[in-house]
Formats: C-alpha cells, sequence, structure tokens
C-alpha cells in the first residue's frame, strides 16, 4: 500500500476474484447513488485499474462495464 | 472463497456535486471480507482515497488470478493540504500532461495542483476580461488555456478530489504580462533616462489596481478554490529604485529608500482585492518576512531551502498557516535514490507548541518548476520521486522506515507503470509486467 494507511490489519485468509463478475456497487443505505456522477465516474475507472490488465489478455468478451 | 462485491457506502451529505476544499473529510475504512467487501465514508472524497487503497489490494498470482487478503482498514489523511506544483510558464504543459499528472496525484492521495499558470516567460492563460494577455504574452496561440481548457482541468480533478489552486505571482515574475497590458509594468531608467526595460507590476499608478480589481474578479469565477495564491517572492527592487516617478512616490508615502515598504504597499493592496472576493490568500514566505500585513487567514507558503523549520516556526507563532515545500523541489536531480532525502523530512520538527502546529501547519508541496521541464520528462521527474512526499503527507508520523518504504515504493512505482505513469525506477529490479510507455 502507498501512502500507508492510519491503521491496517491483513488477514493471511486469501479470496478470490472473479474478475468477470466482480461488481463495485453503491450500498443500500448510502447517501450517494447511481445519481453521483463522480462516483460512477470512479467506479468505474478503478474497476479499469483492477481489471484493465486482465481485460487486455482476455479481450474485450470477458469484460463486463462495472 | 470468493469476493463478488465492494459496496461503497456514503454516510453523511455525499458532496457529490461539490468541489473539494481544505476542510473536506478524506477518511475511509474499509472492511475485506468474504463475499462482500464494505467500503464507508462520510463524504464521497473518502470514498475515492478508499477505492484506491482497495485497488492496491487486489494482485494478481502467477496464475494470472485476482486475489485479495481480507482486510480491515481505517484511514485519514496526516495533513489536510498535499499539494503539486506544475509550472506552464517556462514551458507550456499539453493538456494530456496535465490530466496524467492528476492521475498520478490520486494514486498518491494528493488533493490540489498549484497551478504557477504564468511567469516572466509567458502568459498561457486565456483571459475572458483580458485577452491580450496570451494573445501577446504566450508563447504562441496555441500554446494557450481556453475557458474551456480550464475547466476540463477542474472537472477532471474534482473527480479524483483534487483542488486546484491557481498562482498569478506579482508584482515580480510578471515579465509577459507587459506585453498585453500597457503600463501595467514600471519602466526602467539607466541615467535618468528611460530605457526599453521593464521591471515589476508598477504599485504607483490607481490604474494597476483597477486592472487587478476585474482580473481577479475573473478568476474568482473561474476557479472554484476557497484560495488563490498571489505569488510575491523574489521582487526585484533594481529597476523601481532606477525610476525617477517611484522615487518621488516614495518619498511621499514616506518610505524612504525602503523597497519592502513599497512591496507590502503593493502586496496590501492585492490582498485587500482578494479579500473584497470573498477568498483566502496563499504567499510565498517573502511576503511574511518583509512584514506586509497579512489578514489572519492568510496561508504562507515556505519555500527558502535555508532554515525552513526556523521559517515555520516563525510564521506558525505568529499565528499564520503554513504550507512546507521547502524541501521538495523535485525540479532538482542528482544521482541515486533523493527519494529518501524527500521521504525522512517531517514538517512538523520544528520548536513549537504541539497544539500550534498540528493546528497551523496544514500541509505541503513537491514543486515541479519548469525551467528544464516539459511534457517530455515531467512525469519520469515527478514519480516516483513525489510519491516520497506523498506518504509523508497523508500517512502517520510514525510511518518512518526507509527499507519497508522502499518495497513498498518499488511495488507503487511499478503500479503506476502499470496505469500508465512513465514513473522513472527507484534503483535496480523489474516489473512483474513490463508494460510499454
Amino acid at each position: 500500500l502507498w501512502p500507508w494507511p492510519s491503521s491496517v490489519k491483513v488477514s493471511p485468509k486469501l479470496l478470490n476474484i472473479a474478475a468477470e463478475n466482480f461488481l463495485i456497487v453503491h450500498g443500500p443505505n448510502s447517501t450517494a447513488g447511481p445519481s453521483c456522477p463522480l462516483l460512477q465516474e470512479a467506479f468505474r475507472r478503478y474497476y479499469n485499474y483492477i481489471f484493465g490488465f486482465h481485460k487486455r489478455l482476455h479481450g474485450p468478451a470477458n469484460f463486463q462495464d462495472g | 472463497a470468493q469476493l463478488d462485491q465492494l459496496q461503497v457506502s456514503i454516510t453523511l451529505q455525499s458532496q457529490c456535486d461539490f468541489f473539494p476544499t481544505l476542510s473536506s473529510d478524506e477518511s475511509y475504512s474499509l472492511l475485506v471480507q468474504e463475499p462482500v467487501a464494505f467500503l464507508k465514508a462520510n463524504r464521497v472524497w473518502g470514498a475515492l482515497r478508499g477505492l484506491e487503497t482497495f485497488s492496491q489490494l487486489v494482485y494478481q498470482d502467477s496464475y494470472g488470478a485476482f486475489t485479495i487478503n481480507e482486510s480491515s482498514i481505517t484511514d485519514l489523511p496526516r495533513f489536510a493540504h498535499r499539494g503539486i506544483l506544475i509550472d506552464t510558464s517556462r514551458h507550456y504543459l499539453p493538456m494530456k500532461t496535465i490530466f496524467k499528472t492528476l492521475d498520478a496525484m490520486a494514486f498518491n492521495k494528493f488533493n490540489v495542483l498549484h497551478w504557477h499558470v504564468v511567469d516572466d516567460q509567458s502568459f498561457p492563460y486565456q483571459s475572458t476580461a483580458f485577452p491580450e494577455l496570451s494573445n501577446k504574452g504566450s508563447y504562441s496561440l496555441s500554446h494557450v488555456y481556453t475557458p474551456s481548457d480550464v475547466h476540463m482541468v477542474l472537472e477532471y480533478a474534482r473527480l479524483r478530489g483534487i483542488r486546484v489552486i491557481p498562482e498569478f505571482d506579482t508584482p515580480g515574475h510578471t515579465q509577459s504580462w507587459g506585453k498585453g497590458q500597457k503600463n501595467l509594468l514600471t519602466p526602467c531608467y539607466s541615467e535618468r533616462k528611460q530605457i526599453e526595460k521593464v521591471g515589476p507590476i508598477n504599485p504607483t499608478l490607481n490604474t494597476t489596481y483597477t486592472f487587478f480589481k476585474t482580473f481577479f474578479k475573473e478568476i474568482s469565477s473561474v476557479f472554484p478554490d476557497e484560495y488563490i495564491h498571489l505569488g510575491g517572492d523574489e521582487v526585484d527592487f533594481e529597476c523601481w529604485s532606477s525610476n525617477p516617478k517611484i522615487q518621488n512616490f516614495m518619498k511621499k508615502k514616506g518610505f524612504g529608500n525602503d523597497f519592502t515598504k513599497l512591496e507590502s504597499f503593493y502586496i496590501k493592496k492585492i490582498l485587500d482585492i482578494i479579500k473584497s472576493l470573498k477568498k483566502g490568500s496563499i504567499v510565498w514566505q517573502e511576503v511574511f518576512d518583509d512584514k506586509v500585513e497579512l489578514q489572519p487567514d492568510t496561508v504562507v507558503e515556505v519555500w527558502k531551502g535555508e532554515n525552513y523549520l526556523e521559517e515555520l516556526r516563525e510564521v506558525t507563532s505568529s499565528g499564520y498557516k503554513a504550507i512546507l515545500s521547502a524541501p521538495w523541489y523535485l525540479d532538482i536531480i542528482s544521482y541515486g535514490q533523493d527519494w529518501r532525502q524527500y521521504y525522512i523530512v517531517d514538517p512538523l520538527n520544528f520548536q513549537g507548541s504541539e497544539k500550534k502546529k498540528q493546528q497551523l501547519v496544514i500541509g505541503g508541496e513537491a514543486c515541479l518548476w519548469g525551467e528544464f521541464v516539459d511534457a517530455t520528462n515531467l512525469i519520469p521527474r515527478l514519480w516516483p520521486r513525489a510519491s516520497a512526499v506523498g506518504e509523508r503527507l497523508w500517512s502517520p508520523a510514525t510511518v518512518t522506515d526507509l527499507d519497508n518504504a522502499y518495497s513498498r515504493l518499488v511495488t507503487h512505482r511499478c503500479r503506476m507503470v502499470s496505469r500508465g505513469i512513465a514513473a522513472q525506477p527507484l534503483f535496480t529490479g523489474h516489473c512483474d509486467r513490463e508494460h510499454k510507455m
């Protein structure tokens, strides 16, 4: 992580993420929803940062828009 | 075990349509557990920082599978003002380079783009009130920032939780202003005869202040931030002292031969204009050193390399807010791992009460002056060297281990490269995925 956060606890337990099924979504009680373009745009951007390389390797067919 | 979702919740008014400010809440908490991870923030600004952190936790194993450790993070910045200064006068920077810089800033949780937009060399800011400033003062008509360009930078930055503070440095560093605005600069004299050379802004004419009222009215409406940087550094008194009209003005005002008093007279008037526009002012340290009467909320930027901790002590003991940039002039280059010298600086390492330090040192800036820097080398010179400043300004004061920082920064540099930022290597080694830049 950079910059290092105030408090970090990392467990050794690993979780797998399937890029094609993973979603970044608004929480049910969030005051910001899909009508917040700033967050919508950030979700799209960070989905691409996380899985962008994967998308390039496997082509657009395996890429589901976040 | 599988992670299917990241659920992002904003708990207070989201501020989705706002611009970030000095007091924006960037705190967040992140809980990664099966099958849903939760990112919580009071405002959208914290969510942006948390998304960056989440993205850094995900990694690809040697088989190409995406993996994340179960984890729990709470985070908030140590300093509210974490800036990068870019200089678009010494060299024009294309929009694409400014956008890349904003991207990299977000990867490093910086939140202020200090846009030193004009200087002696060129005036690329296209003013609607005074279009001749850039028509005559820019390098060329294609080397300008139109109102639409500025709007795009502001929005691109806002979407990443980054404030844009423009700097219009005066009365010195203003040679380019004189080309498009007659009588704004002081005519210089040699042996009592006017010569072609001009000096700083002419502080003795009423027309100067009429111009600035209109100009800064425009600036305050174009740039939404609550602060404007007014510069005030390195004023050359030689031209002022050669001009008989300035000499007469000095006598009339009782300034004697002390040109810092004339500078103070000018800057006080400019500060009053900014205050009348309901904006705050940031100034370089000379304005404080020359004892200009400042408004209580003026922010002083400490930039001079020598005794900067003592300067911080003086500024804060006078009750003014301070920003530190002195140790972080990244235009200065050297051979080797100079990121370490930027990393070990602590902005609060001066004599003073802890309360005043916490309240008044609002942060710092890494500065990349443009004399030897344009779009060809700006990004590699900034990153990852500015990342060292980024961690110093974001992370707790106790995060100081250089070896630990080195290994994390090597990874972070590779991550930046994979995201399209041509960040230079720290030392020897390789990235798992080498990319064509």
